[in-house]
């Protein structure tokens, strides 16, 4: 087993959600927040058995897209310059980030 | 060190929490959601030395109960026929999915 | 690539999230509950150079303090004694929990 933990923005969360489970791959959904632009997005925790993984990808980049989205000023802490950005700015946003994590053991009660 | 990652009912958490700390085993719980059956349930991340993931996965085991959840038919998206499930079904949830992973470091400052 | 789990208490999760996109590191921030105080606390997942592990570590002891907190009677249930704590008790929490995950695969779409 391994376990892939997909970071999608939440556009794209019930449409992947809905994918998953179509495929009968089971999966758990948890809501965070991007550290850059402070604005939520939506973390899946999928289990799965390793001959699975490729296709659990493929899934991922199959219905997850990237967008522009727009930076406020008022949240952008994180400049090297000023420590501020006086006009709003567009910032590309990837349709997923993912970590597939290696399993010693996997269990269900 | 091992990281348990422990998918549980949220009826069974206080519980699972309770019974953690007194055997003074440390962990932190996350809300989370089944992509199935889209309704909220507890993810627990449990870091334990190795010679007691046993007696976790024990604890766990004994605190959660696996019991039949109704699936209303707006959210039944996921199933393979038209798409929508007319009548109400019943759905056996577990009591736990668990992971147990492999840590390189463990610190605390 | 490694992934970074920490557990950090509140107060310190801005100045952890500012210090990350100062250095350019990418993260996901997670709402959480620790098991035995039932207060809130933040979880980061920070992808990583295995090169870079040790400056993300420094970066965490820097920006998060340990501090004590009031542990109200009510949510005591842990103790080992009758099961409850008559007065409020102090706890010293640390200023991170942090676990370094090995990866098998970083992808981003
Ligand atoms: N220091 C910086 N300087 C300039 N631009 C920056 C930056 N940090 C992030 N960005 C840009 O902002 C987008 C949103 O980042 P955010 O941290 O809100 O939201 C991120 C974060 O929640 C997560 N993520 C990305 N890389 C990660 C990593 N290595 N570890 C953990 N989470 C990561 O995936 C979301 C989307 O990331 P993605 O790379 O597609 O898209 C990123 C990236 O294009
Ligand atoms: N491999 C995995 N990776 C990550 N998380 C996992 C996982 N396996 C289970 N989980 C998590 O554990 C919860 C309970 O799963 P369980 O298999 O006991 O109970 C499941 C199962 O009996 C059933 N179920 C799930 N997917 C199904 C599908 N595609 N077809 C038919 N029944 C399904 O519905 C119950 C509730 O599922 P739901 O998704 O709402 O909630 C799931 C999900 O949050
Ligand atoms: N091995 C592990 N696995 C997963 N998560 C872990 C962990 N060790 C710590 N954490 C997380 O980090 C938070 C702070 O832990 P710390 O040990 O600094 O600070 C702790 C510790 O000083 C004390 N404490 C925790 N459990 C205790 C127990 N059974 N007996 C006495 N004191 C306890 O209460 C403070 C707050 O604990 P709380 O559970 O609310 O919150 C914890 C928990 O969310």
């Amino acid at each position: 087993k391994k376990l892939v933990i997909a970071v999608v923005q939440d556009k794209d969360s019930s449409r992947l959600s809905d994918a998953l489970v179509k495929q009968n791959l089971r999966a758990t959904k948890l809501a965070s927040t991007g550290s850059f632009l402070k604005s939520g997005n939506t973390t899946f925790m999928i289990g799965v058995e390793e001959d699975r993984v490729d296709s659990v990808l493929k899934l991922i980049q199959d219905n997850c897209r990237s967008r522009k989205q727009i930076m406020s000023p008022i949240t952008s802490m994180g400049t090297n310059a000023e420590g501020y950005v006086p006009y709003p700015v567009e910032v590309e946003v990837g349709g997923a980030t993912v970590f597939v994590l290696p399993v010693d053991q996997f269990l269900q009660f």
